[in-house]
């Protein structure tokens, strides 16, 4: 049974892409068959893989407006079971694309149906925008991760998410739920941090993963080697944060 | 002379809404009339600025899709000579209604051209993305400013943003420029900020303002108090060095 899981928050900067890859890592790791589904322009889960947006011949730009296999575009990576769909330039003009695309918001859910069998876990990486790729990462996926940043800021835009997700779970994807809300770049030193963890659980309750992930600075060094924290410095805050993460979220879907 | 600034990078949370708001509380606290626009939806530089996006009946929505005229929609803020247009949930819906609009990429710039007279700055916040906002934040403003955080993962979008601008500027805006890239959240007790610093000086050389503005809490504090650093705690170490920037700023533009 495959999980498809989009790591969503149109917060700009909050984990999205440090989760999905960090977490894939891990799971892969745990001898999962891992695909990491890079559908932000920017293509920042693609270099924190190690692979090089530029010198990529097929991206998801390709499978999501082309319809090109996703077998045709799918890499590995040097980390067994862990597999990436990577993105390239061409996406940042994908949105205006789809807007008159027969089925636009299914385009991805459609391309990943052909080789969804082949893996345990299926994590999407989505830009910080509600626009049509990440409205294609929600209908695609069954449930979603929240990175939610332990700042004030942070906070203010969940009503909004939220609201986007329930339209895609009514309009678009049924089996859509929240899977989880996921505290990061909590940093102890301030009253800030808790401050915002106790508010988010307040509201969210046993929907926010026990797990915190700590402000690691292992953790933005990880990306320019081209590397997730399990390989860059396992023994790093970061890395554990990401293990135990890993942990129970196994748990919660054996339960399930 | 209006000079009218756009913050612009697709990264996420890289200090676009915190460079727009404490810039504009300095350079009003020195005597400039200053009008902050903000047109991301996630209206995190109105309520920085104290002002609830929900209460709002008239936001950047109305002066965009509905014509309503600036002078209707820009709200007054608690400190002297600083002045909101604000933003609200409506506007997240706007990119897909532009699409269809004629010159749709000029909304902003049409509805500015009404009361830019009035100020000596106009500061545009835009959203973490390359769409139709930031295109018209682009094709409104004289100057951008890029913040760029002290980060590996905020080098890689820079290449694919100054594209946007070039394109903006062949074919939609003539006279804008890089009025310079403001290196933010630098960390240092770790060697990745001063890397990255060194990399950005490197590439874009002068064009890289001399003020660094610091990791501070206190910045990322100071909006749930719903006020400027300035007000919020002006002797800490990012009041500090916004004060520096806003110097800067002024003492370049003189010099123009
Ligand atoms: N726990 C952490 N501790 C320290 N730095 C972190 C942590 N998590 C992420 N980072 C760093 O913070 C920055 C933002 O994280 P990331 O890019 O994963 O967020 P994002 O939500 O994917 O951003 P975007 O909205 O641009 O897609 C990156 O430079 C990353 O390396
Ligand atoms: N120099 C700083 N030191 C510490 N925290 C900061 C600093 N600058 C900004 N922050 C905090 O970091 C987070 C990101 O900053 P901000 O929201 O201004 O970025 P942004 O680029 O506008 O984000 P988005 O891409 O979502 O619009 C916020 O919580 C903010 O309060
Ligand atoms: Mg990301
Ligand atoms: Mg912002």
């Amino acid at each position: 049974m495959t999980r498809i899981y989009a790591f969503a928050n149109q917060k700009g900067g909050v984990g999205k892409t440090t989760t999905a890859v960090n977490l894939g890592a891990y799971l892969a790791a745990s001898g999962q068959r891992v695909l990491v589904v890079d559908v932000d322009p920017q293509a920042n889960a693609t270099s924190s893989l190690g692979l090089a947006k530029n010198n990529l011949s097929l991206s998801s730009y390709d499978a999501l407006i082309n319809q090109v296999p996703c077998d045709q575009v799918v890499v590995p990576t040097k980390w067994q079971y862990l597999e990436l769909l990577p993105s390239a330039p061409p996406l940042a003009g994908a949105e205006v694309e789809m807007v008159s695309l027969l089925a636009r918001e299914h385009l991805l859910r459609k391309a990943l149906s052909s080789i969804s069998e082949r893996y345990h876990y299926i994590l999407i990486d989505s830009p910080p925008s509600l626009g049509l790729l990440t409205v294609n990462a929600l209908t695609a996926a069954d449930g979603v991760i929240i990175p939610v940043q332990c700042e004030y800021l942070a906070l203010e835009g969940l009503a909004e998410l939220l609201r986007t997700i329930m339209l895609v779970r009514d309009n678009l994807n049924p089996r859509l739920y929240v899977r989880g809300l996921l505290m990061t770049m909590y940093d102890g030193r301030t009253r800030l941090s808790s401050q915002v963890v106790a508010e988010v659980q307040r509201h969210f309750k046993d929907r926010v993963f026990r797990t915190i992930i700590p402000r690691s600075i292992r953790l933005s060094e990880a990306p320019s080697y081209g590397e997730p924290i399990l390989a860059y410095d396992p023994d790093s805050s970061g890395a554990l944060a990401y293990q135990a993460f890993c942990q129970e979220l196994l748990k919660g879907d054996a339960e399930m």
